[in-house]
């Protein structure tokens, strides 16, 4: 659960640096 | 072919640091390695006085890492005339600590039976970048979000021509390690690692789109006048 938390968290980082 | 490539890079950026004329007819050259966590300066003296050299001896200046010879230079036999020899002279990371400008500077002293002679290098700041630089992901995440975005420094690094595994490999060579990659909008982002030996995490998001040889680089790190030398050093692995 953890993993995928982390996945996502680091979908979220590139998503917010691509479109602040 | 990857050994050959290793010696051929070696070979490259082996650099004269004392020419003959500054120094009585010694001349130095040499470069700095890293192997399996073990720090060198490796020499060629070369005698292009009239006279045999002896009683050598080098000492470092303090500085920004505190690099300091872990043993005596061994030079065991008089250099004759027109004498080349090598030395490896292994280092340390525990020695004086001064800033210098540029950071990743180096004020040599070296001694023979002649005199004393002075030069600077710079060595290319991976030499600094430890095996165990890998962060853990939820790690590097909570540091990424806490360090503020004063610290965070941005380049572009032109003309390469890697796609973002070949990048990534590289890298890891020098110990700059690949935590997580995300493709948005056709952009790979790598997010990266690495420590130096005095504990200074550096923490980056390498950006490398498809068919565009100009990537960006942003690096986030809490002693931020690292970035510079971290940046030469990307563009320096890449590119080589």
């Amino acid at each position: 659960e953890l993993e995928d938390g982390l996945d996502e968290a680091f979908s979220r980082l590139a998503e917010s640096r691509t479109n602040p | 072919s990857g050994w050959i490539n290793k010696q051929l890079s070696d070979v490259i950026s082996v650099q004269v640091w004392l020419p003959a004329m500054k120094a009585k007819g010694l001349e130095i050259s040499g470069t700095f390695v890293r192997r399996a966590g073990v720090i060198q300066m490796e020499m060629n003296l070369t005698n292009k006085a009239m006279s045999v050299m002896t009683d050598f001896a080098i000492q470092f200046n303090r500085n920004s890492f505190g690099l300091a010879s872990a043993g005596p230079l061994q030079i065991l036999t008089p250099l004759s005339p027109n004498q080349s020899i090598e030395a490896a002279l292994p280092l340390s990371t525990v020695g004086p600590v001064m800033k210098m400008e540029p950071l990743n500077n180096l004020q040599v002293a070296v001694k023979n039976n002649i005199d004393v002679f002075y030069f600077s290098c710079q060595y290319p700041i991976s030499m600094l970048f430890v095996e165990d630089g890998k962060m853990e992901r939820q790690v590097f995440l909570a540091t990424w979000k806490d360090i503020p975005n004063d610290n965070e420094s941005q380049f572009q690094i032109k003309d390469c021509h890697l796609n973002s595994d070949a990048a990534s490999n590289k890298l890891q060579s020098s110990n700059i390690f690949t935590i997580a990659k995300r493709t948005v909008e056709g952009q790979d982002m790598l997010y990266q690692s690495m420590k130096l030996t005095n504990g200074i995490w550096v923490l980056a998001e390498l950006r490398v789109q498809a068919g565009n040889p100009n990537y960006t680089i942003s690096l986030k790190c809490r002693a931020p006048e690292v970035s510079q030398c971290v940046f030469q050093n990307y563009e320096s692995v890449l590119k080589n």
